[in-house]
């Protein structure tokens, strides 16, 4: 709407389906809405300029509440890579290999996926692309012990950072979930303070699931920050502002595409209003 | 979980005959939680619950002594109707018969060509599958593996970059291959990319599959319904496979996807593993929709 009108129920209606069609979910829409409302009681004149900026500083100030954990490793910075099936694990690993390695670092890739059909084709293809080693051992029966030896490897080299591709899972896959678990404690057997920043991967078309995915993955390791993937296709992604709010877990990187550079630091203000647009 | 909820604001009003205006709205704002809750689409959800609430003030719930489980059972009902019948029937027709899988990327496309392979032979067919897609780092690599572990020809060509060459070649091979069905697997693809949406419009002028099915994950949220509709307006796909439904995500897209393409669900994906993929239920979806 243009110039001033009364703040009306319908104004409301219109910024909750906004919030809800950005996959924001309920709780967090109805608690932007709440304090919307509280701001401009209704009958007040309000242009819309001024509702979205509100909404804005908002969206932002909740982003804003969570800082990302800046870690400064002296020695090998260690890097694990989890998510379900398809949501940009092994191709966001690649961009950030190929980030770390245009920074002039040493980069090792770990072909944790010792399950998925040409898995590992996958990460050499991406560790050829980016310029750096990949280790693997396709006769491997459980990936803590591929972790294991690259990580053992990795100390004796003083590689500046390693990073650890792990096989697609659900949540609900108990035993999945056990293995990653394994695999985290196998990480700390030879780095004590590591990983030092473990990453979830979701991609943004997820809906209100994308929540257990983190409260669920959070429970076998601890998740430092997220990579909101396929930012470049229609859907808003606004399960991860669901997820930083409900979980604390701030989105670091965002995915716009396919190819090596084809991602960016996320930027709270940038992805806001393209978010309310 | 819902049929419990929407008891207890029923619970309420027991005894006082007719329901009021303000019990129907409470009843919809449980119906309208537990359907965004699942990923149904906003717009879709708002159309659903009219529907119901236009004959949750029909006479038969007006006059139940039981409102609340009157309108647990419309809610089902109408979303069970909705959803469209299980028969997750294929048009197979044509020799050989073409089949083509798109979808977003990471969906599970090339697992389900795997899956679609498995399931027809043991319906007595002669499936092979055909490599298309040319993007994805070791794309090819990974269907020519899922064919070998399941013992089923795979056409493929490393070299070729024109997928439209690759399929052509695939079904004048399916008689040498001694197959009557042909499936497709293309790329992962963003529907605002014009190129890739052009790329499978064609694959689908030229080779005229009878079935093309879009493969959806089946945790998707809002965004459902735009790709949906995207994909349909680009190929007008016969039919739906939503993968990843063994993880406890509720599924809404099924019922947000139906709604706007007019087209159904056919088959769910149920795991990593390659096995037939599973006929999709229009009331068992309408009853984990509702949780
Ligand atoms: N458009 C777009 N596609 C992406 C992005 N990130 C990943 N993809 C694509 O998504 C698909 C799945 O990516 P993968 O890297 O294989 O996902 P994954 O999580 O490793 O998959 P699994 O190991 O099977 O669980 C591929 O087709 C990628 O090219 C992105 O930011 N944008
Ligand atoms: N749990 C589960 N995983 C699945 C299912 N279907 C596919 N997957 C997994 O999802 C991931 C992606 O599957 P793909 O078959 O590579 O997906 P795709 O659509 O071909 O991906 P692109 O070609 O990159 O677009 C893989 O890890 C699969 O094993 C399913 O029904 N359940
Ligand atoms: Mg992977
Ligand atoms: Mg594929």
């Amino acid at each position: 709407f243009t110039g001033q009108i009364p703040m009306s129920e319908e104004i409301l209606d219109t910024l909750e389906a906004l919030l809800i069609e950005a996959d924001l979910g309920m709780d967090l829409a109805m608690e932007l809405i709440e304090d919307v409302s509280k701001h401009f009681p209704i009958s007040t004149p309000v242009t819309s300029k001024n509702v979205l900026e509100y909404l804005q500083k908002k969206l932002i100030q909740k982003l804003e509440k969570t800082n990302i954990k800046e870690v400064n490793v002296h020695g090998t910075k260690v890097v694990l890579v989890v998510g379900v099936n398809g949501s940009g694990k092994t191709t966001s690993i690649g961009k950030l290999a190929t980030l770390y390695a245009n920074e002039g670092k040493s980069v090792l890739l770990v072909a944790g996926d010792t399950f998925r059909a040409a898995a590992l084709e996958q990460l050499t293809i991406w560790s050829e692309r980016a310029g750096v080693e990949i280790i693997k051992n396709q006769a491997a029966t459980h990936p803590a012990s591929v972790v294991y030896d690259a990580l053992v490897s990795a100390k004796t080299r003083n590689i500046d950072v390693v990073i650890i591709d792990t096989a697609g899972r659900l949540h609900t896959q108990t035993h999945l979930m056990d293995e990653l678990e394994k695999v985290h404690r196998v990480v700390k057997k030879v780095f004590t303070d590591a990983p030092h920043e473990t990453i979830l991967v979701i991609d943004a078309t997820t809906g209100q699931n994308g929540l257990h995915q983190a409260e669920e993955f959070s429970k076998s390791t601890p998740i430092d920050h997220l990579f909101l993937t396929k930012l470049d296709g229609t859907a808003k992604g606004g399960i991860a502002l669901a997820i930083h709010n409900k979980l604390d877990i701030p989105v670091r990187y965002v995915g716009l595409g396919e190819k090596a550079s084809d991602m960016d630091y996320f930027n709270p203000t940038l992805y806001i209003k393209a978010l309310l647009d | 979980q819902f049929s419990s909820n929407l008891e207890n604001v029923f619970k309420k009003i027991r005894g006082h005959g007719k329901l009021s205006e303000s019990n129907i709205s409470d009843a919809t704002r449980e119906i309208r939680r537990a359907l965004l809750e699942a990923d149904v689409n906003f717009k879709v959800a708002k159309d659903f619950i009219e529907k119901v609430k236009t004959k949750a003030l029909g006479d038969d719930v007006l006059r139940s002594i039981s409102p609340g489980q009157q309108i647990v059972k419309i809610v089902r009902d109408e979303l069970s109707a909705l959803m469209g019948d299980d028969s997750g029937d294929m048009h197979l027709s044509g020799s050989p018969a073409i089949i083509m899988l798109v979808g977003l990327q990471g969906s599970g496309k090339t697992t389900s060509a795997a899956k679609l392979a498995m399931q027809l032979r043991k319906q007595g067919r002669r499936p092979m599958m055909v490599a298309c897609d040319v993007y994805r780092p070791a794309a090819i690599k990974q269907l020519e593996t899922l064919g070998k572990q399941i013992d089923i020809p795979v056409y493929s060509n490393h070299q070729e970059k024109d997928v439209l060459k690759i399929a052509e070649t695939a079904i004048k091979e399916s008689v040498r291959f001694s197959a009557d069905t042909v499936i497709i697997d293309t790329a992962g693809r963003l529907t605002v990319d014009s190129a890739m949406m052009d790329e499978i419009k064609n694959l689908k002028t030229r080779l005229s599959p009878k079935e093309i099915l879009f493969v959806g994950d089946g945790m998707t949220g809002q965004d459902a319904v735009a790709t949906a509709q995207a994909f349909s307006d680009v190929v007008q796909f016969t039919g739906v496979i939503l993968t990843k439904m063994d993880g406890d995500a509720r599924g809404g897209a099924a019922l947000s996807i139906k709604a706007v393409t007019g087209i159904p669900v056919k088959f769910l994906g149920m795991g990593e593993k390659i096995q037939p993929l599973e006929v999709f239920h229009p009331s068992r979806m309408a009853d984990r929709i509702l949780g």
